[in-house]
């Protein structure tokens, strides 16, 4: 199974 | 002062029809270089990216840098107003309260004049570093979208695996798994076209509904570029006179 991963956790905010 | 004509209006319906279902409050910065965005959608999952470069209008002037909260849903009504072969203006006073947009049609004969109130938005901003992908598969839009189009009829999720010959578009669902394959070719046909540029095999999962949601923008650009390494979000660039829309969807990953 897999789940969806979020954007924040690659990018940080700036 | 602001103020950006388009002769095409038509590209500007187009590029908020192709972000207006996962953004609906964005800032659009405006420079003198260009008009851009970068705007996550609700679930942060998504990532939409634009820029029109300022060189490219026909006309353009902007005295100094400002950040415009729009509704991307209440300027997606007003354009809907415009039509296809119109002129758009695009114009703000500095400090502005509202983005004046005037439509006007090809031989002069009517003009719409609407003020869009703006919005004071708190915007999350993603610093995204330059990177070097492994695998960048170039194609076109049309086809990529009706590949996505399809294999969500089998489930939600697309396993998309590239390697130096050939794209593999794979999905395992309740009814059973399946798999579209494309192999790297320069064929004159361009919906057959397909250029791999891969310095490491890639093997990810993206959730279908997104790309769905992207591929709206495969009626701004012939061919879409997908760009991607392990473990980070992809990336779909759809590029255009006008400048570039980009999409990035962090990947699912094994639970």
């Amino acid at each position: 199974a897999t789940i969806q991963n979020i954007l924040p956790s690659y990018f940080s905010s700036t | 002062m602001f103020e950006a004509l388009l002769g095409n209006g038509l590209i500007l319906k187009k590029i908020i029809e192709s972000i207006k279902e996962l953004v609906t409050e964005v800032n659009f910065e405006v420079t003198s270089e260009a008009i851009s965005l970068q705007a996550m959608d609700a679930s942060h999952v998504a990532l939409v990216v634009l820029v029109l470069r300022a060189s490219e209008f026909e006309e353009y002037r902007c005295d100094r840098p400002q950040t415009l909260g729009v509704s991307i849903t209440n300027l997606a009504k007003l354009l809907k107003i415009a039509g296809n072969d119109d002129s758009i203006i695009l114009r703000a006073e500095d400090e502005a309260h509202v983005l004046t947009l005037v439509f006007t049609g090809k031989n002069n004969e009517k003009m719409c004049e609407f003020n869009l109130n703006l919005l004071t938005l708190d915007s999350e901003h993603l610093g995204i570093p330059e990177q070097e992908y492994s695998a960048e598969v170039t194609m076109s839009s049309s086809e990529f979208s009706r590949i996505c189009r399809e294999l969500t009829q089998v489930t939600d999720t697309l396993n998309l695996s590239v390697d130096k010959e050939s794209v593999k578009f794979a999905v395992s669902g309740d009814i059973g798994t399946g798999s579209i394959t494309m192999k790297a070719n320069n064929s004159d046909k361009s919906e057959e076209k397909l250029i791999l540029n891969v310095s490491d095999t890639v093997s990810m999962a993206f959730a279908l509904r997104y790309l769905n949601l992207f591929n709206k923008a495969s009626s701004l650009s012939d061919e879409v570029v997908l760009s991607l390494s392990p473990e980070v979000p992809v990336v779909l660039k759809f590029a255009f006179d006008l400048g570039e829309l980009k999409y990035f969807l962090a990947p699912k990953i094994a639970e």
